[in-house]
């Protein structure tokens, strides 16, 4: 689930 | 994406290209702390690491790629170019005060013991307090050119942009991210005091000075 960090925003 | 969230960004890139502008036009960084930037550099550089790793779409790339040439190219200018302007004697913050507490809690806090999300939680953390030498800076010297108000104003917008986003996506999307938003609601309340100085004064016209 730590694979779905959300780094999309900047 | 949502409203609140592309609003920051383009504060966010708004505040860079001002403060990029008003060096280049005035040929100065009188007034401008080199430590902020040389912290906000930092601050990108180890964020972004995931450009090398990951893409996430075009926008975001471009984003991340645009705000980092244009703060190393403001660390080029004041420590560089325009050295001659840069008020040294004025920009007196410790950047190790900083740095070296921030990296040691991005350490002992974050989501994942791995070295990408360490320095991604040590720029979030870093980022909530690198304009603390910039304001140093103004309240030592008492004054900040107008301009250079409109650019911590953009600034400090952008993050409580953010935190309407989070909030927006905590009840649209059960999304939260506890560091940033912690570290974002930090960097959004030291901007507060400025905030205040900005629209009592600097919105009606008056330039930017701390009472003595």
């Amino acid at each position: 689930e730590l694979d779905d960090l959300d780094k999309d925003e900047l | 994406m949502n409203l609140f969230r592309l609003a920051g960004d383009v504060s966010h890139l708004l505040a860079i290209i001002i403060l990029l502008l008003k060096i280049w036009r005035t040929r100065s960084c009188a007034g401008i702390s080199g430590k902020s930037q040389i912290l906000f550099a930092l601050v990108f550089t180890t964020r972004y690491l995931d450009l090398l790793t990951t893409f996430i779409s075009f926008y975001n790339t471009t984003m991340k790629v645009i705000y980092i040439g244009c703060s190393y190219a403001t660390v080029w200018m004041i420590y560089a170019k325009f050295k001659a302007t840069y008020d040294s004697n004025h920009d007196t913050f410790r950047m190790e005060f900083l740095v070296i507490p921030i990296a040691a809690l991005s350490l002992l806090v974050n989501h994942d013991f791995a070295p990408l999300e360490i320095l991604w939680t040590f720029s979030i953390y870093l980022e909530s307090v690198a304009i603390l030498p910039q304001l140093f800076m103004v309240s030592k010297t008492g004054e900040a050119e107008t301009i250079t108000s409109h650019y911590l104003f953009a600034l400090g917008l952008y993050r409580a942009l953010y935190l309407m986003n989070w909030i927006w996506r905590f009840f649209a999307e059960g999304f939260f991210d506890l560091i940033a938003i912690v570290a974002g609601l930090v960097q959004t309340i030291l901007y507060c005091d400025f905030f205040y100085l900005y629209i009592t004064k600097v919105l009606k016209g008056k330039k930017l000075s701390l009472p003595a």
